[in-house]
């Protein structure tokens, strides 16, 4: 089966929480509704920045395709996770 | 480029296929995994040994959705592939419901996506660069391949670079196969000698390493102060002046010079624009009159010494200064204040300079290395090649290949059982 595309909030927070950006948790679609509008802006924005793109904090069209892109399964931001906790 | 954290002890490491992929014959991904291994031997001394049976560093397996490690694939799209750092066992699954393709533009191109894995497995993380074989996305198939600058940078920050001189082993390679130790020749005009203290010591795009002193500056070599040094500061960078603070060459190419509130930018000798400017404009966040700048070879960021504090600028972000900045220098282990310098060197480590003394900095360990003889070291000696400064002569006389002399061969990778460990003494 194709992957489908991401292209709905919540895959962008899935997709966001897998490769390092928010925390694990947000994986799960029954708690993104606890996310925090700041925590969710600033994890678009990291991503934005990473991949590149222009800084808007918003999930725009750009955001979505390059998030659409296949990829390595490696999260970016290492150590970010709830795995490790920060010194 | 960024680094995971963890690295190999050894630079001979062994692979194995455990599961091959359905859809290709093994012999071409034996030849493809091979191909794309080379990727990181060729500007390092890593070599890779394909086994067929028994333990070997890297185990690689073609699976597809769950398979054992908590981190199932989605089948085609999506996630390709992943790999484990060495810290994690280095380990490289490719998702097999990908149509895995050898020089072919349709499907996955196979080499492409495993040279990026096997970088994750000899310990490097996402870089931003979307040059980078080591950025996350796949970019399709690519007819011609040549491993990016920051790649390089990245392996060999953590495996330094190839010697060439002998194929490295697990066991301590016999003495005669060292190479012969060349004494330093010392510079014509010896004042630097006399007064070793520098005013910055930088790399140009091109790998050259500078040192600045006064109006003067010195080209260095692998061993000293090439002939024809020192130059006066104006002709060999015209429009800047004497008595630099700080300088560093990024990742652009450009390097930045920094003296009192100002700074000006160059590109090779030329400058590049309208300078001097103020640095509150051009390095907001970044106070005047600087001792040191560096671009850390840990992370690719810029970092800012003044006294006792540092401040990390990253030109990507904004604001550029995090506001948990200045930290102190403390946290640099082993790190003096009120520096004169800061360096990552061509051979990775990072070099601090203070008075007439340096240190090397342990990018991995975060601390000032341990070696003998220690740190800090006369710069003098071991920088410009000159004689008879405190504590050369003992150094001179157990012809001791540390670097900067010899940085390869005083690599020293750890301690553990079958570590590649060199020192004056073995």
């Amino acid at each position: 089966a194709q992957m489908a595309p991401v292209s709905t909030t919540t895959q962008a927070e899935m997709y966001l929480s897998q490769f390092g950006y928010l925390p694990a948790s947000a994986r799960n679609p029954a708690n993104s509704g606890l996310q925090d509008k700041h925590t969710w802006v600033s994890a678009i924005e990291e991503f934005q920045s990473f991949a590149g793109l222009n800084i808007t904090g918003e999930l725009d069209e750009e955001t979505l395709k390059l998030m659409s892109l296949p990829r390595c399964g490696v999260r970016d931001r290492v150590g970010t996770g709830d795995s490790r906790a920060k010194r | 480029y960024a680094l995971q954290g963890s690295r190999w002890r050894v630079k001979n490491l062994t692979y194995k296929i455990s599961k091959y992929p359905k859809r290709l014959k093994r012999n071409d991904v034996d030849a493809e995994i091979a191909r794309a291994f080379a990727v990181w031997s060729e500007d390092t001394d890593l070599t890779f040994t394909r086994k067929t049976s028994g333990p070997v560093h890297i185990e690689i397996k073609f699976v597809e959705s769950e398979h054992g490690d908590g981190d199932p694939f989605d089948g085609q799209g999506g996630t390709l592939a992943h790999a484990f750092f060495p810290v994690f066992g280095g380990d490289a699954h490719f998702d097999d419901a990908e149509l895995w393709t050898i020089g072919s533009p349709r499907g996955t191109n196979l080499f492409q996506v495993a040279a990026h894995e096997f970088g994750h497995s000899l310990g490097l993380s996402h870089s931003d660069q979307s040059s980078a074989l080591m950025a996350p996305f796949y970019r399709g198939f690519e007819p011609v391949f040549k491993l990016d600058e920051d790649d390089k940078a990245a392996i060999q920050s953590l495996y330094g670079r190839k010697t060439n001189q002998y194929t490295p082993t697990n066991a301590y390679p016999p003495s005669t196969h060292r190479p012969s130790y060349t004494p330093p020749k010392v510079p014509l005009d010896d004042s630097i000698c006399k007064d070793s203290k520098i005013d910055t010591l930088f790399n140009s795009a091109h790998g050259e390493t500078f040192a600045f002193k006064g109006d003067k500056y010195y080209k260095l070599t692998t061993d000293s102060v090439e002939e024809g040094y020192p130059q006066l500061i104006s002709k060999g960078w015209p429009g800047l002046p004497g008595n630099i603070d700080a300088a560093f060459t990024y990742k652009n190419g450009k390097t930045y010079f920094f003296k009192g509130t100002q700074y000006w930018r160059y590109q090779g000798s030329q400058m590049d624009g309208a300078y001097p400017k103020e640095i509150s404009e051009g390095f907001t966040g970044i106070p005047d009159h600087l001792d040191a700048a560096m671009v850390w070879g840990g992370n690719g960021k810029i970092y800012f010494f003044k006294g006792s504090k540092f401040w990390r600028f990253d030109p990507a972000k904004r604001p550029p200064v995090k506001a948990s900045y200045p930290k102190p220098i403390s946290n640099w282990e082993g790190v003096p204040n009120n520096l004169d310098a800061a360096l990552k060197y061509t051979n990775g480590y990072t070099y601090f300079f203070k008075g007439d003394k340096y240190y090397r900095f342990h990018d991995a360990r975060f601390a000032v290395d341990t070696a003998t003889p220690p740190f800090p070291r006369p710069t003098a000696h071991w920088w410009f090649g000159c004689k008879n400064t405190p504590s050369s002569t003992a150094v001179g006389d157990n012809q001791s290949n540390d670097e900067p002399f010899e940085p390869e061969m005083s690599e020293r990778t750890g301690s553990g059982a079958g570590s590649y460990q060199l020192t004056s003494n073995s």
